[in-house]
Parts: C-alpha cells; sequence; structure tokens
C-alpha cells in the first residue's frame, strides 16, 4: 500500500490522489 | 466519531472526528469488512483533519481488526491520510 499525508488544505489533491488508480 | 462512505466506484473515506470510541469501531468492521473481500485495486482516504483522539478500548479494537484482515488490506493500492498533524505523516513514514 502507498501512503501519503496531506494538509487540511490539501483535501481535494489527496481525493484526486488515491482515486488515480 | 467515525463515518464511511464511498466517494467512487473504488475508493472508500473515512472521516474521523472528536473521540473515536468502542461502537466507531465496531461500525468501521461493519462498512469496511465487505469493501476488504472486494477485488482491487481500490483508494482509501482518511479524513482526520478535526479528530481529537480515541479511546484505550477504541485502539485495541481496531488494531484487532486490521490484524484480522492483515492479508486482504492490500486491496487498497493508495491510502491518504488528511491531517494537519506532522506526528501522521511521521508514522506513514
Amino acid at each position: 500500500i502507498e501512503m501519503r499525508r496531506f494538509d487540511a488544505a490539501q483535501a481535494s489533491e489527496a481525493e484526486a490522489w488515491v482515486s488515480d488508480l | 466519531m467515525l463515518r464511511v462512505r464511498e466517494i467512487g466506484a473504488d475508493v472508500v473515506e473515512v472521516t474521523l472526528s472528536g473521540v473515536v470510541d468502542r461502537a466507531d469501531i465496531a461500525g468501521l468492521e461493519q462498512a469496511l469488512g465487505p469493501k476488504l473481500e472486494r477485488e482491487g485495486p481500490m483508494g482509501l482516504i482518511v479524513r482526520a483533519e478535526d479528530w481529537a483522539d480515541i479511546t484505550a478500548d477504541a485502539l485495541a479494537a481496531e488494531a484487532r481488526f486490521e490484524l484480522s484482515k492483515l492479508a486482504r488490506w492490500s486491496v487498497f493500492a493508495r491510502m491518504a491520510v488528511v491531517s494537519d498533524l506532522q506526528a501522521i505523516g511521521a508514522i506513514l513514514a
């Protein structure tokens, strides 16, 4: 599993990243 | 409090807020368990912007759940944690 932390201000970026499978 | 929802065909979002207790983990097991039986790859996003704490029994229950499904977590190809806490980043690393 690839894991990353995103700051709260980057929530939309986090969603895009996990969706890019 | 803990909430699980699908935000896409292959993406599950878990939102933690306030204090997470044992009942929340029971809900997590119920909601996430069936998804762990799917074929991957899937994405998991944990939103913890408003998370304050977790009770000791909830922490133990969560660890038991993770271990019981150890062979299935790889269904999630990517996991993102949204939190301003630097400690979370250190734990993930």
